[in-house]
């Protein structure tokens, strides 16, 4: 079963079309495996980025070098995952 | 486990495996033979059967409403509202005249797990598989997108050819049985008036185009309708959604549902982004399932009740 300790869900608003094109530009960095959950639309709407463990400190420093605001929509998934398995066990009893 | 004798005994507010989920529909068909039918319209790729319910007071090929639930996986709060949707349809016929008077003329067709072998797959594997399960040749990634695989401006921009991408297209129009079964019936069925396709979360109501800029020749109807039910969902908790067509309102995406149902002449052609309100994303949990439904059902109905009032 595929684990997710330590994938946080970054919250991204861009200020301006320059960083909405910086952040479409994650895309294109396969090697952070990254999963978009909101992909990016406009100025106005955050993106949601599912980033694993690995790839979370170069992304944070390319956001953060290039002044691009985010927030820690979730600190841990697996956290969330583990409530919700055991939400659906203890209901299912 | 405690497996519900009924579907009034059914628990609506938390999520519910595949065994789960087709055990309820089985016994809805069961508790209420006059009105409601469970069609097998095809097999997924591993061979799980491809249930769809039909919701019929009679006639012969009425013409009719199409939801569908699930097309991604991982959107588990799509599948359990499409349950929700199942049991209020049942409850609501002959006691709320909107939903009788519709019956009473079209048909309901509700495909909850649209996508049955990804919906397992999240259960049992990977909570965050959002594909179809098909292996692609020649890659050791598995699955297609199938909100890219229709023929709907395929291959353009707005969808992936490189089978690791979340939205990989696949390898042709129709490639994926999930896709193709559902087309295969529209087309056979021929006398659908609206299709609406759930997903989550970003809380939006869309209508075509996705994978080109020219607006639908219905686009101002379609429009107003949008705004409509948006208003009504939020008459309910207050939960706001944006509207609009696919490429203004999020981005260019090719072979997408809608745009495949609209081009076959299916005029209110919809898709929902269901919540999240702002904080779990996929993960939603279970306590805001029946609140979600709540407020889609009237939604929904603006939907049904339009289309049922403006035959064409």
């Amino acid at each position: 079963k595929e684990t997710f300790e330590g994938h946080q869900v970054l919250r991204i608003v861009a200020k301006d079309d320059v960083q909405l094109s910086l952040i479409k530009d994650l895309e294109d960095m396969i090697e952070f495996e990254l999963d978009f959950w909101r992909g990016v639309t406009d100025v106005a709407t955050p993106v949601d980025i599912r980033v694993p463990m690995h790839s979370l400190q170069s992304v944070k420093i390319y956001l953060e070098t290039q002044d691009v605001e985010y927030s820690i929509m979730i600190e841990d998934l697996q956290v969330l995952l583990d409530e919700e398995q055991e939400e659906m066990e203890s209901a299912a009893r | 486990v405690a497996e519900p004798r009924n579907t009034d005994s059914f628990d609506f507010s938390r999520y519910h495996s595949i065994s789960e989920i087709y055990s309820f529909q089985d016994m809805l068909v069961a508790e209420n033979p006059n009105l409601v039918s469970k069609v097998v319209i095809g097999q997924s790729y591993e061979g799980r059967p491809l249930n769809v319910l039909k919701f019929s007071t009679g006639g012969t090929n009425r013409p009719a409403i199409w939801i569908d639930t699930g097309i991604h996986s991982r959107e588990w709060v799509t599948q359990a509202s499409g349950t929700w949707f199942a049991k209020k349809i049942v409850t609501d016929y002959g006691r709320d005249p909107a939903v009788t008077a519709i019956l009473n003329k079209m048909d309901i067709f509700l495909e909850i797990v649209t996508n049955p072998d990804g919906y397992f797959y999240t259960h049992t594997s990977n909570r965050m598989w959002r594909k179809t399960r098909k292996p692609n040749s020649g890659s050791s990634c598995v699955g297609v997108d199938p909100n890219r695989n229709w023929d709907a401006g395929f291959g353009g921009p707005g969808a992936s050819s490189n089978p690791c991408s979340e939205t990989y297209r696949g390898p042709r129009a129709h490639s994926e049985s999930e896709v193709k079964s559902i087309v295969d019936f529209v087309k056979s069925h021929g006398n659908f008036k609206a299709f609406i396709s759930i997903h989550s979360y970003s809380q939006m109501l869309l209508y075509p185009y996705g994978y080109t800029t020219t607006p639908a020749k219905d686009q101002a109807e379609l429009h107003n309708l949008a705004q409509r039910a948006i208003t009504d969902l939020a008459s309910l908790y207050g939960t706001r959604y944006r509207f609009g067509s696919i490429i203004n309102t999020i981005y260019q995406a090719s072979g997408g549902t809608i745009d495949w149902t609209y081009n076959q002449g299916i005029k209110y052609s919809y898709t929902f982004e269901l919540r999240d309100t702002g904080r779990y994303g996929f993960i939603l949990p279970a306590n805001q399932i029946i609140p979600t439904a709540e407020e889609t059902w009237l939604a929904l109905m603006d939907i049904m009740d339009h289309t049922f009032k403006n035959p064409y």
